[in-house]
């Protein structure tokens, strides 16, 4: 084997041609040819496939277009919490995070979960605690929230029967 | 929700997710993305995996550890275990998406939803991005 491959995604949902502004779509397609760009060069620097994951994933959570990391979507209470994961298929190692509110980049935590931990899976203000014992990154939650967010939550909670995004409008 | 797949030129496959979750979301609700098997998966012998959408779809099917096992066990491709996959979820009333690759670089994606946000680029393919 001596090519290599990577592919992305930034969400799926209920987006369709015309709903998106130009300048939205714009910055969509901007964001994920950056993400392209770091992973792809990594690989074609004959890195690993682990390391270019990572990457790509990093800099769509520093994105504030996607839902995750900063631009993340509010839950219900007007907080953050992310989600992250990271597995390596050569060894089936695998790292996990969930409900976390202040680390800048929640994939690197799963990576270090990995790599440095006895567990798979931490969840909540255990792991954010983890991430400082750790040195990784921290944020405050102010990095995470933007307006669009934010406008976002306040139109989903006006409508007491859409309690939450299960149409995937905001995906 | 973001995810990425890769295959670097050992033939060594990763995948890694990342969410904030839905909008309004309760009670510490957490999808599909940093359960490994369900949203998040990466097998040498079959493919890396990522998935989004609605993630309690992806969770009770498993999609991710799901589509690595169709390939082991079966000899599935890569893009035929992604749409059996996403076929099945939309059956079963879920809705999203996912991006795989497996160790013979062959990558793709599949969903159901009007629009998905994504991009490939390879050793041997020009960088591409799409979101409708």
């Amino acid at each position: 084997m001596t090519g290599w491959t990577l592919v992305i995604h930034g969400g799926s949902g209920s987006m369709t041609r015309g709903v998106l502004s130009t300048a939205d779509d714009n910055a969509g397609r901007a964001g994920l040819a950056a993400a392209l760009d770091a992973g792809g060069d990594i690989l074609r620097g004959g890195g690993s496939a682990l390391d270019a994951v990572e990457a790509a994933v990093r800099v769509m959570e520093d994105d504030p277009v996607f839902n995750a990391g900063r631009g993340s979507v509010f839950t219900a209470e007007g907080r953050i919490e992310c989600d992250a994961a990271i597995m390596d298929g050569s060894g089936r190692t695998a790292g996990a995070v969930a409900g976390v509110r202040t680390t800048r980049h929640p994939v690197s935590l799963a990576r270090e979960v990995m790599t440095n931990s006895a567990h798979v899976f931490l969840a909540g203000a255990g792991a954010d605690s983890f991430a400082r014992a750790h040195g990784v990154e921290a944020a405050e939650p102010a990095w995470f929230e933007t307006v669009e967010r934010r406008r976002q939550l306040d139109e989903i909670l006006a409508n007491p029967d859409a309690p939450f995004d299960s149409g995937m409008k905001y995906g | 929700t973001v995810g990425a797949v890769a295959v670097d030129s050992a033939g060594h496959v990763a995948a890694a997710t990342s969410t904030g979750g839905l909008t309004g979301k309760r009670w510490g609700r957490v999808g599909d993305s940093p359960l490994i098997g369900a949203g998040t998966y990466a097998d040498d012998r079959a493919a890396a995996v990522s998935c989004t959408g609605a993630g309690e779809f992806f969770i009770r099917l498993g999609v991710a550890h799901e589509i690595c096992a169709r390939i082991r066990l079966t000899g599935l491709s890569v893009d035929d275990a992604a749409r059996e996959m996403i076929a099945e979820l939309g059956v079963m009333g879920g809705k999203g998406g996912l991006i795989a690759v497996g160790p013979d670089g062959v990558g793709t994606w599949n969903f159901n939803t009007p629009g998905m946000y994504r991009g490939r680029v390879s050793s041997h393919r020009q960088a591409e991005v799409a979101i409708y």
